[in-house]
């Protein structure tokens, strides 16, 4: 006895869930389930790790990430940097069905994601944008990712050069990885 | 990130992820999220599974790829997702992130690592309304 259909989701991010149960139990497709499940993260950005608005690179910036893959056929789409559209699993899921391609990264996914139809605007918001400022300017761009460079990363902002002696060996970060930042 | 898996009526599987990464990351920089095998993965004949956490760390171990060829191979879905955290966390003692896991006869399991307990929910036919789950971390 097969118990399905079924849907599971990272984290406490239910209303996806929910979501995704609703088109299973009204007879639609996994795929159906896993993209519109996501994108109620994308448009309620749960914990600020998903959508619009959150997690801010070193400009400021919010990009998004997004993969469905579908295990009839093997076939798979995603998007990774996708700068200034929302609805990233939903072009991830026009790249796996729109072209023979399974992967399209930042300004050009934006470019496909365009002509795809979806609607350009900026992924900013004063949260981001605030949480942005206090790490750039009263933070002093800590913490970071950056290692092996001059300035000092530990201490100082970039912009950053290479440094030309330097250890080889694994780094101990010092990003915090929790719940409301991680992948 | 959100990562999820759904089998529907048919017995079809399908698996995926969406993130904005990590906070303050190099611009252009992505993590295991959009990665097929990393972030999430699905194979009708065995299940699915997804991952979340370090991305940076997590991608360099394909973990869902790992935790569907587990199931593949006979393990329990806990029993794939502790796998797959696992070896990580002997490369990265300090790592952290989670895998789900959900075979196609719709058994599931979870496994942790960096964090004392991790949350994730699940809906199907046997409870009236989602329940979440919490599993204890390795």
């Amino acid at each position: 006895d097969k118990n399905i259909p079924i849907a599971i989701t990272t984290w406490w991010f239910y209303n996806a869930t929910i979501k995704a149960w609703d088109v299973l139990k009204e007879g639609g497709t996994a795929l159906d389930a896993i993209e519109q499940g996501a994108t109620v993260c994308e448009v309620q950005q749960c914990d600020g790790t998903v959508g619009y608005g959150g997690s801010p690179d070193e400009d400021g910036e919010t990009t998004l990430d997004a993969l469905i893959m579908d295990g009839k056929t093997m076939n798979v789409g995603a998007v990774g940097a996708l700068r200034r559209i929302k609805s990233a699993i939903s072009v991830a899921r026009h790249v796996m069905e729109r072209t023979k391609h399974s992967f399209l990264v930042g300004e050009l996914a934006t470019q496909f994601a365009v002509q795809m139809g979806f609607k350009e605007e900026p992924l900013t918001t004063q949260q981001s944008k605030q949480m942005w400022m206090k790490w750039h300017n009263e933070d002093n761009c800590q913490p970071n990712f950056w290692m092996n460079v001059k300035p000092d990363p530990s201490k100082y902002c970039g912009p950053y050069s290479t440094l030309d002696n330097f250890r080889r060996e694994s780094p101990a970060s010092n990003v915090k990885v929790d719940r409301y930042n991680h992948d | 990130t959100i990562g999820m898996v759904a089998i529907d009526g048919n017995g079809d599987v399908a698996a995926g992820t969406s993130t904005n990464g990590a906070r303050f990351k190099i611009p252009g920089r992505i993590g295991d999220s959009p990665i097929p095998g990393s972030g999430a993965y699905a194979d009708n004949s065995v299940g699915g599974a997804a991952a979340t956490g370090d991305g940076d760390v997590m991608l360099r171990f394909l973990p869902s790829f790992l935790a569907v060829e587990e199931m593949r191979r006979g393990a329990t879905p806990t029993d794939a997702a502790r796998t797959a955290v696992l070896r990580i966390a002997a490369h990265y003692e300090d790592f952290m992130g989670a895998v789900v896991a959900l075979k196609n006869d719709g058994q599931y399991g979870a496994a942790c690592h960096g964090m004392d307990t991790f949350p994730f929910v699940v809906q199907d036919n046997t409870k009236e309304s989602f329940r979440v789950e919490t599993v204890q971390c390795l």
